[in-house]
């Protein structure tokens, strides 16, 4: 509880200097091997131009997430938990020290890949972001619903999948309204694109909303 | 650390519940989606006829993989844990109140979806499986590598779907290698029923085993 608390304290804190800095900043959650990486490293691949962008990826070991991101041609850090099993203000405001906010626009967050305890840690940021592929099934929201209740937007990744695994869309969009009602949902393939550029005119409208 | 102790005391005891009662116990995790609930309720059907079999599974919410479990047409009870990412001993206790031990010869556990967590709580089980999907990509047990060493055996699902994601198999086996040399996998598909004969060869080996 107290850990908690700590953590909520510190969020709050860093939330406001992000604010201040002028840092739009968005985390993405979801379970392990739904497509977070591929879908960052599409999104800064395509910001990275317009944006002063930088991203931050947390696992519990290895260095891989953030070599693949790397490939954006962004600064990237990558956070290792160890066995901590989700991110926490406390790791992500470590990661910032050398970084000088003021010249970012943007940061992105990508958590440990797991659909239930990154719910309970507010990181600071202006956007949460949930993420399913076409590959899990259509009913996890209904069966883990406070990670998806407690983000923004949801993202159905692997459209391109869709159909090998008979994908049933209208099931997943009824599960994620019955979770969180009125979720703006988005629809992408990170390996085809198809998708992204609506979710990429959303994510700017939000930097501009957010200034 | 406390709760840890209390874990480990309580699923000690129920280890020897179980060898006492001559019941078969087996446990098995997976990030959400990776297919424990099709391969469960595969295992069963297959395996209802000669063996008297139940099932527990745990999820946050719903009664979803219970009601799919129970297709199997053997006992079958779901625990909903709330807010808690994983099955604990005590969880497991519980929920065998109103079963006699001595009238079965196997239980099998499906954990909460979840590649961390879970590899803390010691259930009581003669045997730990963990499982990955050919969709999740091939370097997961080198991100998660403490689920991995902690388990007694791999079975990567979906293998239907290989070709089509390109899975790297070779990589996957290597990845697993890298953080529990020598452990046995299990390549198979719940849609075709590719590789379940080997799984189902192996299990009963091991009911054996342990009488
Ligand atoms: N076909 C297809 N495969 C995808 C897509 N996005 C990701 N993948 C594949 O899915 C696997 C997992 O993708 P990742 O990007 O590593 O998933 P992740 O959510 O970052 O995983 P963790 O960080 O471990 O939680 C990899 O093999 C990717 O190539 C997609 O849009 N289509
Ligand atoms: N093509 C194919 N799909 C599968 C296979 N096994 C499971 N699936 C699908 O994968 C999705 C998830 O399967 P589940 O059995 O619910 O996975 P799970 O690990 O029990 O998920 P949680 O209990 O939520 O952690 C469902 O849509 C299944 O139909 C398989 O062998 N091949
Ligand atoms: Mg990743
Ligand atoms: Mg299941
Ligand atoms: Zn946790
Ligand atoms: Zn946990």
């Amino acid at each position: 509880q107290n850990v908690l608390k700590h953590n909520d304290v510190l969020a709050r804190e860093l939330r406001i200097r992000f604010q201040k800095a002028g840092v739009f900043v968005a985390s993405f959650v979801s379970s392990p091997g739904s497509g977070k990486t591929a879908f960052l490293e599409k999104t800064l691949t395509k910001l990275r131009s317009q944006y002063r962008i930088t991203a931050l990826v947390g696992d519990l070991a290895t260095a891989n997430d953030a070599a693949r991101l790397a490939r954006a041609e962004v600064p990237v850090k990558q956070i290792v938990t160890g066995t901590i099993c989700h991110l926490e203000a406390q790791m992500v405001s470590d990661s910032l020290q050398d970084w000088d906010l003021n010249e970012l626009d943007c940061l992105f967050i990508e958590n440990v890949g797991n659909l239930v305890c990154p719910s309970s840690y507010d990181l600071g940021e202006a956007l949460r972001v949930v993420l399913m592929s076409t590959t899990e099934g259509e009913d996890k929201p209904l069966k883990y619903p406070t990670i998806f209740n407690t983000a923004d937007v949801a993202v159905i990744t692997k459209m391109d999948l869709a159909e090998a695994v008979e994908f049933d869309l209208k099931a997943a969009h009824a599960s994620i309204q019955a979770v969180r009602p009125a979720m703006q949902v988005f629809e992408v393939s990170s390996k085809t694109g198809e998708g992204m550029d609506k979710w990429l005119e959303f994510l700017q409208a939000k930097f501009v909303d957010g200034q």
